[in-house]
Order: structure tokens, then sequence, then C-alpha cells
């Protein structure tokens, strides 16, 4: 049996509305120590990889491991019917077909449920080896989705280059050309809007503006974001959950 | 210019 309830459905809400647009049919493997999920884009280039930790729910229950299929598009027809201040609890039995979405605001004893069909999604997980990076950097989520929109209009690629002090987002296309240049620094006052830099070994990357595009749609989930970069590993984009997160890693454009 | 690659070449599985 699980149970899993969200104190506001608010928060389920983002955590889809972060990867519905490039996944569509994602297993979310449910069991004791909380719930997780991933999925690769059809073109395979992009892999989503979430987790949602005990501590991010009100009341988290799972006897037995249970196997969630779901298409992204069906649940969030249903998301949009709770109210975002609602509690949402998930419940489905240990060998479930369908799972109950349930919607309650305490305030007015209003009761929605909703059930959705299940799914037999065959998709293998894939166990992801801590990797090794040349560049961390950990900067504001809003300032990162700017960028990455402002800049993607211009051209379909946007290339990273970080070197010791510099971080620099450079866009070059047929209608012209921008630049983003960043330095690391510290705001004692308001510690989110810092921009930290760890670097290794400088990196020069190249990435698709339409999957970045997708990526910055987390940035609803966390005011930050970590980018983690190499040239010998896809980058890794991550939005960190009160418990959990919800981890993109992108493959780069490479000289042909 | 530069081209896509996909997640393949670097997780064996996908």
């Amino acid at each position: 049996m699980l149970e899993a309830k969200f104190e506001e459905a608010s928060l389920f809400k983002r955590i889809i509305d972060g990867f519905k647009d490039c996944v569509q049919l994602v297993n979310f493997q449910c069991k004791e120590d909380g719930i997780i999920a991933q999925a690769v884009d059809d073109s395979r280039v992009l892999l989503v990889s979430l987790e949602i930790g005990i501590e991010a729910f009100q009341n988290y229950r799972c006897d037995h491991p249970v196997t969630l299929g779901i298409d992204l598009t069906s649940l969030s027809k249903i998301l949009r019917c709770g109210n975002n201040s609602d509690t949402l609890t998930l419940i489905a039995d240990d060998t479930p077909d369908t799972v109950l979405l349930l919607f309650e605001d305490t305030k007015k004893d209003r009761v929605a449920e909703y059930s959705l069909k299940l799914m037999d999604i065959d998709a293998a997980f894939l166990k992801i080896e801590d990797l090794a990076y040349d560049c961390t950097l950990m900067m504001p989520s809003s300032e990162f989705s700017k960028i990455v929109r402002d800049l993607s209009q211009l051209s379909d690629s946007l290339n990273i280059m970080i070197t010791k002090e510099t971080i620099k987002f450079v866009a070059d296309g047929d209608i012209g050309s921008g630049s983003v240049i960043l330095k690391p620094f510290v705001n004692m006052d308001k510690p989110e809007d810092s921009i930290k830099l760890e670097m290794d070994q400088p990196v020069d990357l190249t990435f698709g503006s339409k999957y970045l595009l997708d990526i910055v749609k987390g940035s609803a989930l966390a005011e930050k974001v970590g980018i983690r970069l190499s040239s010998e590993a896809p980058a890794l984009f991550q939005f960190d959950l009160k418990s959990g997160y919800l981890q993109f890693f992108l493959a780069p454009k490479f000289n042909d | 210019g530069k081209k896509q690659a996909t997640l393949a070449r670097f997780f064996s599985a996908v």
C-alpha cells in the first residue's frame, strides 16, 4: 500500500511541470524511502532523474515497493483539477491498475478524488555512477533561466565557457549574436543570489538550446540551480527539493 | 558545425 501525502498539491504540480514537456511516459518507483523516477527524451539526448525523499511529504507510507507507470500528459490534466493549496495524497495498492489522487481543502471540507489509469512502460532504469566534473557552478535558477531564454532566441546552440574567474554564455546565430558574462560573487545579505564556481579545468561546451529551454522549466522548484560540466560526461543540471532533487543530464554537441 | 551527441555516448544502457 502506498499513501504519499503532499502538504500542498502545488509541490507535486511544480515537480511534474518541471519535466513533463521533455518526457511523456515515466515509471515512478515508490519504495520505503521515497519515490524515484527516470526517463529519457525521444531523441535520447536528455535524461531526467527525480528523487522525492520522505521529508518532502507531510506523510509517507509504502509497505511494499510499487511501480506506477504514468503518462505525464494525463497526470497533468488531473493535477490541474486540484487547487495549489489543497493537500494531495497519492494512493495505490500493492499491484495497482490505477493510482488515486485525493485533493483535500481542509478549510472548506472539500474533497476531490481522481483515479488515473496506469500504464505498463518498458524502460530500463539506469544506475548513474558519480561522474567526474571539471566545473561546478551554483547560481540563481531565475538568472540561469533568463540567460537561456534570452540567448536561445538567437541560436539553436548555446555555448558555455568557464575559466577560472569567468562564466560566459554565448549564442551566435543568423540574426546576430549575444553573450552574457558572469563572475562568481557572494551576496552576504541574500546568499541565494550568490554565484559560486569551483573549477578544476576550464570547459568550453555547446548545448542544444531546445534542451536547455526544457531544463529551465525546473526553475520553479528551487531558487538555485547546480550546474556540473565536463568534456567527458553529460552536463548535469540539478534543482534541489527540501528532500530529493530533479536532475537533468544533457549530452553536449561535438565537433564532427 | 557541431553535431548533437546522444546519451549513448556516455551511458551504455541508454
